[in-house]
C-alpha cells in the first residue's frame, strides 16, 4: 500500500538522517543540500517527493517521503507554509477527482498521511512559526511533532522542554496525532493497550536523535553519534525516543491512512461540496 | 575601567549561560525569560544592559553586558538589527558629545567594545540573518562570532561547520575581530606570539559550550553538562573552545577597547563630520 510521509522543519534539524534511520533506506538519493544563504532571497518553499519500496516485517509499502526545503530558513518566514497547505489540498483535490472518475479501481493515493514536524531543541519551546503551522494544518493532516537533535538536552532540560511544548499545544487547542483512539474504539477495552498508549503519549513530543553511521560502542556495532565525551546510542531508549517513534509509525501506518481518509480528507470533501 | 560586551543571537542559544560562565558571575540578575511566542507579534528587539564589577586577576573591570532579547526570534526577522545599530550609534553619539563637552575628565565610556555573535550549531552554517548582521555591523563594532551549543556537533561536523562559516565570511569579505595585529605592530616580531595567534585564529569561529552547574566527574568537581552517555566538560579544550574564548577575551579587553576607539568610533566621528 502507499504511505506518504511529509517531513517539515528548518534545515539542519537532522530530518533526512532521521527518516533514513527510521526506514533503514536512503530516501534522499539525489539530494543536493541547498545553500541556506541562497534561500534568503525570497525563494519560495519547495515541495519535493521521493518514493521508495520498503519491506516492513514482510509488508510491502510504497513509501513516499515529501521534503519541504526552505521551510523556516528565510529572513522572513511569514509565508513558509502556504506552499505546504497548497500541496496537501492539491492531493485531496486530485483524489476527489479520481474518486469521482470512471476507473476507481486503481487510484494511487498521494494524500499526505502524516507530517513529522521538527521542533528545534535549541530554543525555549515552540517558535511563532511552529504554532502557526500546527494551528493551520491540524485539521488537514496528521501531525506528529518531534523535538529534533535531542542529544543537546540533558534529561532535565528535555523533560522541561516537552512540558513547555505540551502546555503550549494545550493552550492553543492544537490537535496533534496522539494515538488517542476514538471514543467507541474497541481497543479502549484492553487495559494493557490503554496503558501502553498512555505511557507513549506521556512522552510526547518525542525527542529524537538519529545517526546513519554504525559505530563500535563497547564492542557492539550500533548506530550512534560519537562524541569525545561519549556516544549517543540512537536505539537506546534511555538516550532518546527514536525507538518509540519507530514503533509508533510502523504500528500506525494503517491507522494514519484511515484517519486521513475518514477525517482530514472528509473535511476537505465537505468543504468542497459546500463551496 | 569600563568594558561593554553586547551579546547577540536567537533565544535559547546558551548566551547567558556562557556569559555567566566566562565571568563567574550572575550577569542577568533580574532576567525574566520572555515567552518566545509573545515575541511573534511584531514587538521590536529590546536592548538591555546590566552592569557588574568584576575582578580579573586583580584588575577591576566595570563590565556591562548588553542583552538583545528578541533578536532572530520573530516570524519575520527583517528588522532584527536596526535597534542594535541604533544602540551602538547612540553610544558613539553620546561619547562624541561628552568628548566635545567642558568636563572631559570623567567620561563614562558606554560604547560597545565587543559583540559576541552566536551562530546556531543546528543549521548548515550562517543563516541569511547572520550574514546580514555581520555585514552591517563589521565596521561599527568588534564582532566575535561563536558557534553555540557546540556539544551537538561531533568533532568532524564541528570542523566542517567552522570551515563552511570561515568560507562564507571570506566570500562576503566580512571583517571580524580576529586578533590580527595591524601591520606595524611590534608583537608581530615575536614568533611565539604569532604562532599562538595563528593557531587561535585557525579555530575560528570558536565553538563553545557552557554550564553553570558544577558536576562531579571522575571524582573532580568541574563545570559540566551531564548526559546519560557522558559529560561535556566546559573547561576541557578537547570538548569545546570555551577556554580559548575566555583566554582571548581576558587578554584582549584593552585591545578591543582601543580598536573601538581608534577604528570604529573614528569611523563614526568622521561620518558625522562629513554629514
Ligand atoms: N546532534 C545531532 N546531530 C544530528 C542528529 N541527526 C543528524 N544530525 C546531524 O545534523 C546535520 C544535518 O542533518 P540532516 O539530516 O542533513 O538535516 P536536515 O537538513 O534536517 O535534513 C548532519 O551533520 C547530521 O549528522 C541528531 O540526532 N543529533
Ligand atoms: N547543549 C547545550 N545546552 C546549553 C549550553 N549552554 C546552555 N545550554 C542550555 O540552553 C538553555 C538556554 O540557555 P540560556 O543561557 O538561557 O540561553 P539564552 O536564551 O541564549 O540566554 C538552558 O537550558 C541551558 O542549560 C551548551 O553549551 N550546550
Amino acid at each position: 500500500f502507499d504511505f506518504n510521509l511529509m517531513v517539515v522543519g528548518e534545515s539542519g534539524l537532522g530530518k533526512s538522517t532521521l527518516v533514513n534511520s527510521l526506514f533503514m533506506a536512503d530516501l534522499y538519493p539525489d539530494r543536493r543540500i541547498p545553500d541556506a544563504l541562497d534561500m534568503g532571497n525570497g525563494n519560495t518553499v519547495e515541495v519535493e517527493a521521493n518514493t521508495v519500496e520498503i519491506d516492513e516485517h514482510g509488508v510491502k509499502v510504497r513509501l513516499t517521503v515529501i521534503d519541504t526545503p526552505g521551510y523556516g530558513d528565510r529572513l522572513n518566514n511569514e509565508n513558509s507554509f502556504e506552499p505546504i497547505i497548497k500541496y496537501i489540498n492539491d492531493q485531496y483535490n486530485s483524489y476527489l477527482c479520481k474518486e469521482s472518475g470512471i476507473n476507481r479501481k486503481n487510484i494511487v493515493d498521494t494524500r499526505v498521511h502524516c507530517v513529522l514536524y521538527f521542533i528545534s531543541s535549541l530554543g525555549r519551546g515552540l517558535k511563532p512559526l511552529d504554532v502557526a503551522f500546527m494551528k493551520a494544518l491540524q485539521d488537514k493532516v496528521n501531525i506528529i511533532p518531534l523535538v529534533a537533535k535531542a542529544d543537546s538536552l540533558t534529561a532535565k532540560e528535555c523533560e522541561a522542554l516537552k512540558e513547555t511544548i505540551r502546555q503550549k499545544i494545550a493552550d492553543h487547542g492544537i490537535q496533534i496525532y496522539d494515538l488517542m483512539p476514538v471514543d467507541d474504539d474497541p481497543s479502549l477495552e484492553d487495559p494493557e493497550y490503554v496503558k501502553e498508549i498512555s505511557s507513549l503519549r506521556a512522552s510526547f513530543p518525542l525527542a529524537v536523535c538519529a545517526a546513519q553511521d554504525v559505530q563500535e560502542v563497547n564492542g557492539r556495532q550500533i548506530r550512534a553519534r560519537r562524541y569525545p565525551w561519549g556516544s549517543v546510542e540512537v536505539d537506546n531508549e534511555v538516550h532518546c525516543d527514536f525507538q518509540k517513534l519507530k514503533t509508533i509509525i510502523i504500528h500506525h501506518l494503517e491507522d494514519m491512512i484511515e484517519r486521513t481518509e475518514t477525517m482530514h480528507y472528509e473535511n476537505y470533501r465537505v468543504q468542497c461540496l459546500m463551496n
